[in-house]
């Protein structure tokens, strides 16, 4: 129903574990716009954490890369966005 | 009629308001209504009053969903509390008891522009719908509060997710919320917020990493109701405060309610860890609702039974 579409937008599971991670984190969604869904911005970060991150489609590739440079442990939680936000209704009744 | 409203799917704000509507007509008894702000974009915020009549004032808990927009599953579980206060009074002993000795306050959508906006424009958006003095829309409701205002884990820039807004209750929505308790803060013993993600019930402080004096009582509670949530499905919540638990964020509505003397004061971080995040599917609206209705029900007795 929203009118804005997520197509090929991911959201990524980051697991920093050092300061260094964090400010790889920090200094990302200082150059890129990154919505974050846990916790709620950036500067909440901490190492030990878990950051859930949304990415849009035209930095997805460069957050991919960026990541496993650093070394970060990290996993694709939802790899369309767009294809979520229409499974979110999946009642029987719909 | 709310005989065909289906709690099972997510429901638009149009569709939430007609349904508080015919909750109200249908259980006059039981339920009654009252409008206790006006949203940035106009819109009315109701407020139910669950509970049997009394010609005393009875002691009462507040309860509200949907401070953050696209956190659709918490406004689906006060419609479905509403739902289940009405069905199971009279037969569910420990509803009829919490109903004939207390009321309950229920806000089903606390951000209302917001979550109208996550229907029709963005289902990502998370903040209120103000306009700042900058090109920047909107505040985080949850960051508004008169609690260690914009301090740690709050943003003072317009245009972040976190923004703190441009002074304490510059939210229209915070402030109605606000003055109610504070006008109602000689009845309001609990007050209980629900959000989602991560499967977690927190309580104060989140803008220190200081403990309540009664820390002991809220961590037991919290176990206790975390217990009996986990009984029905298995699902796994953490229990603790804030700051500590998950992040530092001042400006909350449960410190501020805390520090209000509303000394039982939880916030509940509902389904699910990260596997849909916001997006939690409807078909999991149910187990969902059922599991965190026994921890509710659990705070709010403990709550009546240790006034």
């Amino acid at each position: 129903p929203s009118s804005r579409r997520f197509d090929g937008e991911k959201l990524y599971r980051l697991k920093p574990e050092n300061e260094v991670h964090v400010g790889i984190i920090k200094d990302l969604a200082n150059r890129i716009e990154i919505d974050f869904w846990k916790p709620g911005s950036a500067e909440l970060v901490t190492p030990k954490s878990e950051v859930d991150i949304h990415v849009s489609a035209s930095h997805s590739s460069l957050v991919a890369t960026l990541l496993q440079q650093s070394g970060m442990e990290h996993e694709v939680l939802i790899a369309d966005l767009q294809a979520a936000v229409e499974k979110q209704f999946d009642s029987k009744e719909r | 009629s709310t005989m065909t409203y289906n709690y099972e799917k997510y429901n638009t704000w149009q569709n939430i308001e007609a349904w508080m509507s015919s909750i109200t007509a249908e259980n006059p008894t039981l339920v009654s209504r009252s409008v206790i702000g006006t949203t940035y974009e106009g819109r009315k915020m109701h407020l139910l009053k669950l509970g049997r009549r009394s010609s005393s004032t009875k002691p009462a808990i507040f309860m509200d969903c949907g401070i953050h927009a696209r956190e659709w599953i918490s406004p689906a579980f006060c419609q479905w509390f509403v739902k289940e206060a009405v069905s199971t009074y009279g037969s569910d002993a420990t509803m009829t008891s919490l109903l004939n000795n207390m009321d309950v306050y229920v806000l089903p959508v606390f951000n209302i522009d917001g979550y109208d906006y996550t229907w029709k424009r963005n289902r990502m958006w998370r903040k209120t719908r103000s306009r700042a003095s900058s090109s920047c829309y909107g505040t985080d409701p949850n960051r508004n509060f008169d609690a260690g205002w914009c301090t740690t884990g709050a943003s003072s820039n317009p245009c972040s997710d976190t923004y703190c807004g441009s002074k304490p209750e510059s939210e229209v929505e915070v402030k109605a919320v606000a003055d109610f308790i504070r006008q109602n803060r000689s009845i309001i013993k609990a007050y209980i917020t629900i959000h989602s993600y991560s499967q977690l019930l927190l309580f104060p402080y989140s803008y220190t990493t200081a403990l309540v004096e009664n820390h002991s009582e809220l961590l037991e509670v919290a176990r206790q109701a975390a217990k009996a949530l986990t009984s029905l499905y298995g699902t796994k919540y953490t229990s603790g405060p804030g700051a500590t638990t998950i992040y530092p964020a001042a400006g909350g509505s449960d410190d501020w309610a805390y520090d209000l003397g509303v000394k039982y004061s939880y916030t509940f971080e509902l389904r699910d860890t990260g596997r849909y995040g916001f997006l939690l599917p409807e078909s999991q609206i149910r187990p969902t609702c059922q599991e965190t209705m026994l921890a509710v029900k659990y705070i709010a007795s403990y709550v009546q039974n240790n006034p």
